[in-house]
């Protein structure tokens, strides 16, 4: 919240769309803004009145640089838009940059999206520093329903619940990386930096960087699901797969590779197979290991067929591993199996396993 | 010794950056010693973000200050 929990002291708000961008059509910004004001009043006794003349609390408006209120706008890209704090005057006013290229899609910038957390800050929601939440400062373009568990807590302490709610399903909010019992759904190198995906998000590794870097999977690959089951990168051929369900991506650094998405059949796997668990590439050996459930196939990336003799089970090949796998990565003669909190070194060369570690130890807990 | 260009450009950035969303005073931000102002408004930014708070102006908190996002500020009044 602002300083002073500032609100509106009554419910029924109003708003007037003062001038409108020439990136949409007039409908596509009522629209917008129409959705953006019902994604907050879904979980408050809040309405939203619309305004054609007068004074209303919301006036929300269309400008750039400086554009009346002595918080310029900086031209394309930067500051995208802001909203005053409920209040009198220019209090709930919002105002979106001109200079920006707003759109209805995933490319920059959705204008639903950027609404929906301007409308926040004009009801009194301030940043939440949670990267899931939809008033996060940095733009992350979402699908589905904007709101985490974070900004409903927040709105509805200002405003209670809504008396007749209808039933929205929050985002859940960004998986923090030293919960003692995180579990990985895949991990991946790529181009030397190690890319783990867990929920909505991915952590970004970089050698250099102590911190990992954790980021909405839609807003750098907005065409790939917001789920991930497994991923690998073949780097003789500078490409990463990313499986999802029963399909996969290949991703080139962070393009994604024409005629994708496939199914993860073409790889030979049996149509039974309805999800890949892990998916790991062995430099030494050229082959590429497919987990799914308690078996894994080995998959030859030189000819681009299944080795014969597969499915085999884990727990033959791999002993004193655990019989499934949630993700897996390969360094230095190492595998490394990840199965809910736990993360198992195997010497692929020694055939055993070497240490026992928990799950987030690569995430520097 | 004058900083070279680019690091000039990303320190100018990174002020404008803090104070516009963590209320750096404004003027010439004298020494960055240790509890200078913009080091102060530097880890400010770093907590906030979850980054390593280090004072300084690496690359995480450089490559964060260059994204889009929206102009109200991060922290406290706004008006």
């Amino acid at each position: 919240h602002f300083p002073r929990h500032l609100k509106w002291q009554n419910n029924n708000v109003t708003f007037r769309i003062l001038n409108y961008t020439p990136d949409l059509k007039k409908s596509d910004v009522d629209r917008a803004i129409r959705n953006a004001l019902n994604v907050w009043a879904d979980v408050t006794p809040l309405t939203f009145k619309k305004l054609h003349v007068g004074n209303a609390d919301i006036m929300i408006s269309f400008g750039s640089k400086e554009h009346g209120d002595y918080n310029p706008f900086d031209g394309p890209d930067g500051l995208l838009a802001h909203a005053y704090p409920p209040g009198q005057g220019i209090g709930g006013d919002t105002h979106f940059d001109e200079d920006e290229h707003w759109t209805k899609d995933s490319s920059s910038y959705n204008l639903f999206v950027v609404a929906a957390h301007e409308l926040g800050h004009a009801l009194g929601m301030s940043h939440s520093s949670n990267a899931g939440a939809l008033m996060y400062p940095v733009y992350t373009y979402t699908t589905g329903y904007p709101l985490s568990e974070d900004d409903i807590e927040g709105i509805q302490a200002l405003y209670g619940p809504n008396p007749n709610p209808r039933k929205v399903k929050p985002k859940p909010d960004a998986p923090n990386k030293c919960d003692p019992s995180l579990s990985f759904d895949a991990v991946t190198e790529l181009r030397g930096e190690t890319i783990i995906f867990k929920d909505r998000f991915y952590w970004r590794i970089h050698p250099q960087m102590v911190e990992p870097e954790q980021t909405l999977i839609k807003s750098t690959w907005p065409s790939i699901p917001n789920k991930v089951d497994a991923a690998y990168e073949n780097p003789e051929k500078d490409i990463v797969i990313i499986f999802s369900g029963i399909r996969m991506w290949a991703l080139n650094g962070y393009n994604i590779v024409d005629g994708y998405p496939k199914y993860i059949h073409k790889l030979g796997l049996p149509k039974t197979v309805r999800k890949v668990d892990a998916a790991v590439y062995i430099r030494d050996t050229g082959k590429t290991l497919l987990f799914t459930e308690e078996d894994y196939w080995s998959y030859d990336e030189a000819t681009g067929t299944m080795d014969s003799g597969y499915p085999r089970t884990i727990e033959e090949d791999f002993p004193g591993m655990d019989d499934e796998v949630d993700a897996a990565a390969y360094h230095y003669g190492y595998l490394y199996f990840f199965h809910e909190q736990l993360q198992y070194e195997y010497s692929y060369t020694s055939r055993k396993v070497m240490r026992i570690l928990r799950t987030n130890s690569i995430l520097n807990c | 010794v004058p900083l070279p260009s680019g690091d000039k450009d990303n320190q100018n950035l990174a002020e404008k950056y803090l104070r516009r969303f963590y209320g750096l005073p404004a003027g010439l931000q004298g020494r960055q010693g240790a509890s200078s102002p913009f080091e102060t408004k530097i880890k400010e930014m770093q907590r906030f973000f979850k980054l390593k708070v280090t004072g300084n102006l690496d690359d995480n908190t450089l490559d964060l200050m260059k994204q889009a996002r929206c102009g109200v500020p991060d922290i406290g009044e706004y008006n």
